[in-house]
């Protein structure tokens, strides 16, 4: 099923790319500006996963306790004939309930955006109702795969959470202010 | 299954973005490198199908009739969290048969990477006998989406090819040359 292919398409063609190379790119950002990101948990790629599968271009419209701060250090790889393809994380600063401030990579499960889009269009064969259960067997598949990946180990955390029910900003503020 | 997923997925979150773009981006890189692409066919991006799924980093390894020449001005989007996300694609110099030259950017499609990589896994469940069923699927599929999508209309060449049969060198060439 869908889920299942996009899961091993997520982790085989981008998390095994850039998680290993993550903690070189979180340590040359913090040599360049004066060392922002002090934790080990911290440097670890927050991805995002809402069950909705509504997915946004820009983190700070949707929460303003989360801010852009700069994109980490590209990396570049040669792959399938195109010279130099970029990867590149956002470093993000959120404000908890309490004020602290925290610094770490996020963003969402691109593959959502793939699902989300199948549902609307129906030449694609998938209804909304499929959705909400093809979000989960996708979360569930890449938990397992990357709890057996050496490579990949301590260089995340899959952050699920349902936003089905409540709107689009409670969500999000619940949701992240809740780290 | 798989294949049907990731059409569907390399359409809505990379050629739906991209092909739309092409014909300025191949303008402007006529503007600066004088002219090198004289006619309409050939700002089409040539997408790569080999049958077996084996695709590689490098063109110009495969084929020595296929000269990289420089990369087409990049898109950049803000997508899923991530400011600014590069796509670029790279155009090539090839010599066909007769000797004659051509100028168009060419890439393999990148999910084939996922179907072979996922053969070679245990846990993904996927049999290499699966593979070229898949594979096979993947192409239909992404041809019928492509033919009913406005926005991609001209700007591509889907180019299917049967290497499993035999060596690598020789599918290619007999395969690149015939063009
Ligand atoms: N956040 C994020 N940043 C990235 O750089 C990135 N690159 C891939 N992915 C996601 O990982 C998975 C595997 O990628 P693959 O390259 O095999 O398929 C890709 C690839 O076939 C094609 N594609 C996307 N971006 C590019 C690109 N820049 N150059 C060439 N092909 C691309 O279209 C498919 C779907 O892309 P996304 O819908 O962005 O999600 C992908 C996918 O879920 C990314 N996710």
């Amino acid at each position: 099923n869908v889920a299942h292919g996009l899961a091993w398409s997520f982790y085989l063609g981008y998390l095994k790319l850039v998680l290993p190379n993550l903690k070189k790119a979180v340590s040359s950002f913090n040599k360049e500006n004066s060392n922002l990101l002090c934790c080990e948990e911290i440097c670890k790629l927050h991805i995002l996963i809402p069950l909705s599968c509504r997915i946004h271009s820009n983190l700070s419209e949707v929460d303003s306790n989360i801010q852009f701060v700069k994109e980490l250090p590209l990396l570049q790889i040669d792959r399938a004939g195109v010279k130099g393809r970029v990867y590149k994380n956002s470093m993000y600063r959120i404000v908890d309930e309490d004020g602290r401030l925290y610094y770490c990579p996020v963003e969402y499960a691109t593959p959502l955006h793939t699902l989300y889009a199948m549902s609307g269009t129906t030449s694609a064969g998938f209804s909304s109702e499929d959705r909400l259960l093809q979000a989960k067997l996708f979360y569930t598949t890449l938990k397992d795969i990357l709890e057996n990946s050496l490579d990949c180990r301590n260089c995340y955390r899959l952050v699920v959470y349902d936003d089905s029910a409540i709107s689009e900003d409670e969500a999000q503020n619940i949701h992240f202010l809740s780290r």
